[in-house]
């Protein structure tokens, strides 16, 4: 579908929103909870490389671990508030359409999630 | 900014990569006019030009519109959700999904408020051949190769983030002064997209 302008979309095309705009209703979910659909918050997770393969793709509808954790590296990734809660921002940025490259390959990184921890090797040092 | 895996790049020595469109998409000169100018952007700052090509079987870079599943187990999922997609050096394949509603002309200004679907087609074609080139995802909002983009949104303007990150694995045009310049048709980046 290609457009000269803005203008020439047609009317019956307009307003169609996000691809993931059912996300919505998870909105206040939290760790403990069970909420029908929230699998394919997961496999959302599990696209953009947050939930690792060595998971598996059968996802439960459990606000489990690793949910949490997937939440809370997108957030860092995202400098939102790392809350590992679904909350209004968070929702709303996972609903802006992106790009299909993962965020996350093979389980590494080098957005904000990958340089927010020091290796375990480092030593801190102060200047004398 | 972020590399892949491994940092893979186009071999040393790379001077020119051919790009070519799937012939079978059809795509007006406006269309393919709208990737030469974000191909552009990158060989501002790097000392690699990017030529089009009729051959598409033997270019570096192919480029092509797929809509759901199109053989590369990443398929698309219709109106806004993924964008697009690129894969690493040498590879060369950049994916563009052809549900979206994709606007041409970069001109947000005064977009009715229903339009929700509308994807600036340049902002994303920068942003993939990133990708192309090298790199990966970036945390800094405003540099290209963050992963989200606004609806009704035009980012095309390479920010320090990205220039650092491609300079890293290709060093710097020898002709690049450390400022990109506006290219035609002369909207910068409108991140303040009514949408986003």
């Amino acid at each position: 579908h290609f457009f000269p302008n803005i203008t020439s979309i047609p009317r019956s095309l307009a307003g169609n929103g996000s691809a993931w705009g059912v996300f919505n209703k998870f909105l206040g979910c939290h760790a403990g909870q069970k909420v029908d659909g929230l699998a394919r918050l997961k496999n959302y997770f599990h696209y953009f490389g947050y939930i690792g393969n060595h998971s598996g793709s059968n996802f439960t509808d459990d606000f489990d671990d690793l949910l949490e954790s997937a939440i809370k590296t997108y957030q860092l990734n995202f400098n939102l508030n790392t809350s590992g809660e679904l909350d209004a921002p968070t929702i709303q940025h996972m609903m802006r359409p992106r790009c299909g490259n993962a965020d996350i390959v093979n389980g590494s990184s080098t957005m904000a999630s990958g340089k927010a921890a020091p290796p375990p090797t480092t030593v801190h040092t102060v200047a004398h | 900014y972020s590399f892949f895996p491994g940092q893979p790049r186009w071999p040393a020595g790379t001077s020119e990569l051919t790009y070519a469109f799937l012939p079978g998409n059809q795509l007006t000169a406006t269309v393919k006019s709208v990737f030469t100018r974000a191909f552009e952007r990158w060989s501002e700052v790097i000392p690699i030009t990017f030529t089009q090509t009729e051959v598409y079987r033997s270019a570096d870079i192919k480029i092509g519109f797929y809509t759901g599943d199109h053989g590369d187990g990443e398929a698309f999922d219709g109106s806004m959700g993924t964008l697009a997609h690129a894969f690493s050096p040498p590879s060369g394949h950049l994916h563009m999904d052809g549900d979206e509603d994709w606007v041409l002309d970069g001109n947000f200004l005064n977009a009715p408020a229903s339009i929700l679907s509308a994807v600036d087609m340049e902002s994303v074609a920068v942003h993939e051949i990133g990708h192309l080139l090298g790199l990966g995802h970036s945390s800094v909002e405003d540099s290209i190769m963050y992963p989200t983009l606004g609806s009704a949104t035009r980012k095309v303007e390479l920010a320090q983030d990205d220039i650092q990150g491609i300079q890293v694995l290709y060093g710097s045009n020898p002709s690049f002064n450390g400022t990109t310049s506006v290219l035609t048709p002369g909207q910068g980046n409108d991140t303040s997209g009514a949408y986003s």
